[in-house]
């Protein structure tokens, strides 16, 4: 995260981290139930085995594990048949976990937006992850606060990529808060007026976030795939 | 050379040098994604580049790959995007897997066409193309690559205005006249683009959309009449046709399972009425035989959390408008192989004997809540 901060220990739950040996942590990721995670297909792009990744949850320092930590390996990996990494459409993928996780305060899931539920323009809200800060990559979770922006205004800071309605765009002109490399697959949570949080992106693509090129970031348009993660899910559930 | 089992690099890279995790120089040819160059006289690549990134994905989103299209805008140079994507993705030699530079002159004649348009708008030319890196054309023991005189100089992403000039395809029937012999608001239709209409809309889509079982026009035409099924069967959502008596038995017959969706759900009344869409057909159950088991598998299925209440209710009066057929739970449902609560009911020619149909109360599973913040004393 670009121009974030340091968050507390537990503040964001649900957010956890994709790790494969030997490089430790690849991608963010986002706990959606006992046994589900999200994050975008890129991640898996060469990598698509399940027997390489493991889920890590609980942490806020990748160096430090927690005595909250909790691990699971990953049972299987579905990427979006309609994933094109061209443009980077269609960039989602659900992680059945191995086994269940325990619901703690620092492991839960986040909620799922309704279907046909987007946040509005100039809603603020937050991205997390351990990705790249512009000058270093971070041992501890960061966190930042980003505003939506409209699709056509977001269409705008790339004319040479085509924003999708698969897409959410979030931050900043100026680039001045923003998710960077390694944040992928991470959570873009907005709060909700019961005070639940609920997934409306995961951090996708945008331009290069340490390079004098900003503009906002492009998340995965949670929204337009929550029908198809609940398909996902029961399926395997049951086996069908 | 992607493990760390210490696998033999290619012939290419460095002999049968181990492979290092860390030795970045140790590429190999991949197949060109970039959009921006997908018309080149050759398809495959290596990185790094000669820009420095290390992948076609941070190529395609780096200030260069935004910087070469707009300039070719200005038609500064005939073979700028072809220069520009021999350095964004460069071409890979199949044999000695080694990247083929652009030849010197190529890079002198972009910059000098095309640096001096940079400087009118205050920017300034890559700073990692410097062209003394590359070799002369001719030089002995080295091979670089010219442009053929009839290479394509729009990318794929770009429109070929009849003048010649380029213009990002975004740009094309928008509304705006872009290239200076306004052609690129010609002939706007979406079949003269080669795509297909959506009749509600006018939206154009790519033909390998239609009938591939997403929606992608406003009104789903594009999803509409893509199969022909039989009476006794019902169309899945990949257009195969299954028979009636097939849908939601707990068990997939389309390919895409859809067969299997949307089978368990609640009525909109209180109190809340299961319902399961079987055979084509919608039915209440009947409570005989029902347990708390099955209303937290139901519960579980329609994705409404594991805690549930069962409610019974008196089926309705026979004779009474608007009567909904049963189904019984099967008895033998516990070994039945499957887990799916539609699969685990059946019609029976009997009627219910307690006349009371299920209807369950599911408690969603909590999400999206934050501990609160501890209180310490201070």
């Amino acid at each position: 995260i670009l121009g974030g901060r340091t968050s507390r220990p537990g503040r964001w739950p649900w957010q956890c981290s994709l790790q494969s040996d030997p490089s430790g942590h690849i991608c963010g990721c986002v706990l959606i139930g006992r046994k589900w995670a999200l994050t975008v297909a890129h991640c898996f792009e060469g990598r698509e085995s399940a027997d390489v990744w493991k889920v890590v949850m609980g942490i806020n320092n990748l160096d430090h594990p927690s005595p909250f930590m909790q691990t699971r390996y990953v049972k299987s990996i579905i990427v979006h048949s309609r994933y094109n990494r061209a443009v980077v459409d269609y960039d989602i993928s659900v992680i059945e976990l191995d086994s269940e996780i325990e619901v703690t305060s620092y492991v839960r899931p986040v909620c799922l937006p309704d279907r046909g539920q987007v946040p509005k323009p100039d809603t603020y809200c937050y991205i997390t992850g351990w990705g790249h800060m512009g000058n270093r990559m971070p041992f501890k979770l960061q966190e930042g606060e980003v505003r939506i922006i409209s699709l056509s205004q977001c269409q705008s800071y790339f004319d040479m990529k085509t924003i999708t309605s698969r897409m959410l765009c979030a931050g900043y002109e100026a680039g001045t808060i923003d998710s960077c490399m390694g944040d992928s697959g991470g959570p873009l949570v907005c709060r909700e007026g019961d005070g639940r949080w609920s997934l409306y992106g995961l951090t996708s693509w945008g331009s290069v976030c340490f390079s004098k090129v900003l503009g906002p970031g492009v998340y995965a348009n949670v929204t337009h795939f929550t029908e198809w993660i609940e398909r996902q899910i029961y399926l395997r559930t049951f086996n069908l | 050379c992607i493990s760390t089992s210490h696998q033999p690099c290619s012939p290419g890279c460095y002999g049968n040098a181990s492979c290092d995790p860390r030795n970045v120089n140790c590429s190999r040819c991949e197949p060109i994604s970039l959009e921006l160059c997908m018309n080149l006289p050759y398809n495959s690549t290596s990185f790094p580049n000669y820009l420095g990134h290390h992948s076609q994905k941070e190529s395609s989103v780096s200030w260069e790959s935004s910087l070469f299209p707009a300039l070719v805008q200005t038609n500064c140079y005939k073979y700028l995007m072809f220069f520009a994507c021999t350095i964004l993705v460069p071409k890979c030699d199949p044999v000695t897997q080694q990247k083929v530079p652009p030849c010197r002159s190529l890079c002198r004649s972009s910059k000098e066409r095309c640096e001096s348009v940079l400087g009118i708008v205050g920017l300034q030319w890559p700073e990692d193309t410097d062209c003394a890196q590359f070799p002369e054309e001719g030089q002995a023991n080295t091979t670089c690559l010219l442009p053929d005189p009839d290479v394509d100089e729009c990318s794929p992403s770009h429109f070929k205005c009849r003048s010649g000039r380029c213009v990002l395809a975004s740009k094309r029937c928008n509304g705006h006249m872009d290239c200076d012999d306004d052609s690129d608001e010609e002939h706007c239709g979406c079949k003269e683009r080669g795509l297909w209409e959506c009749p509600g809309n006018k939206a154009c889509i790519k033909h390998s959309m239609i009938c591939d079982g997403f929606p992608d026009c406003s009104q789903l035409e594009d999803e509409k009449n893509c199969s022909v099924c039989n009476d006794n069967e019902l169309e899945c959502n990949n257009h195969e046709c299954v028979h009636r008596t097939l849908w939601c038995d707990g068990r997939k017959h389309c390919s895409d399972s859809s067969d299997e969706w949307n089978c368990v759900s609640l009525s909109n009344s209180t109190p809340s009425v299961l319902m399961v869409y079987k055979t084509a057909s919608e039915y209440q159950v009947c409570a005989d035989e029902w347990n708390s088991q099955l209303s937290g598998l139901a519960c579980r299925q329609m994705g409404l959390g594991v805690s549930a209440a069962t409610v019974e209710t008196v089926l309705d009066e026979p004779g009474q408008p608007g009567r909904r057929r049963w189904l019984h739970v099967h008895p033998d449902w516990s070994q039945r192989n499957s887990s799916a609560l539609q699969g685990l009911l059946e019609k029976r020619g009997h009627s219910c004997h307690s006349r009371k149909k299920v209807a369950l109360r599911c408690t969603k599973d909590e999400c999206g809540r934050r501990p609160a913040a501890r209180m310490v004393k201070r």
